[in-house]
């Protein structure tokens, strides 16, 4: 799940 | 950055100058829920923290910004502008918004992708935004005859969710290891949730009369 922790998103 | 996630992004904005639009313009706030609005706050200060300490783009930075801004200027008008506060219909906006906070907090303590401080805050945000819409449409079902720029700002709202669902069906196909079911699962149950209204929106909006959500 490391691509969804980043929070790349708003 | 892919065109739905950018029309995404736009629409929540657009979204955001209608309501602002229509209270600075109007000096009224007639059918708009301070509940919901409250929760937009708190969902965008929970989530924006990573703001003192995570970079993404500059981007992502002003718009967070911008939310954040917006959010908070909508709740200075309903709650303390001298005119417009008296046009908050508050005997109309009844939702107990509380429940919506305590029960998200308890979903983020309980499922959480991390157990650290700001990981379960950001997952509170997550759940929290799904369901902050509710107060809102309650109080639309109740206030009879809504007026176009209230019935586009919620109409937009759902635009910007539906959007960010194609966005994430973009990125599953093109980006390697994207992942994020806490994000999709909450998502999906956000915009269904304007089902009913985006029925009874393009339904008025057809036979070209105002909106009532019976």
């Amino acid at each position: 799940d490391e691509q969804g922790r980043k929070h790349d998103e708003l | 950055m892919n065109v739905f996630r950018l029309a995404g992004d736009l629409t929540h904005l657009l979204s955001l100058v209608v309501l602002l639009l229509k209270i600075v313009a109007t000096k009224s706030c007639r059918g708009v829920s301070a509940k919901t609005q409250e929760l937009y706050a708190i969902v965008f200060v929970t989530r924006y923290l990573d703001l003192l300490f995570s970079f993404v783009s500059l981007y992502n930075s002003v718009m967070k910004v911008v939310f954040l801004g917006s959010a908070f200027s909508i709740v200075y008008f309903m709650r303390y502008h001298k005119v417009v506060r008296h046009t908050y219909d508050r005997e109309l906006d009844t939702f107990r918004s509380s429940f919506l906070v305590a029960g998200s907090m308890v979903l983020a303590l309980l499922i959480n992708s991390k157990y650290t401080f700001f990981e379960v805050l950001w997952t509170f945000s997550i759940y929290l935004e799904a369901v902050a819409i509710l107060p809102q449409l309650v109080m639309l079902q109740r206030t009879g005859n809504i007026d176009n720029l209230t019935g586009n700002y919620v109409f937009l709202l759902g635009m910007y969710r539906g959007l960010y669902i194609l966005n994430w069906i973009y990125r599953y196909s093109t980006e390697r290891r994207y992942w994020q079911m806490i994000v999709w699962v909450s998502g999906i149950i956000q915009t269904a949730l304007y089902a009913d209204f985006f029925y009874y929106y393009l339904k008025c909006w057809n036979e070209n009369r105002t909106l009532v959500i019976p």
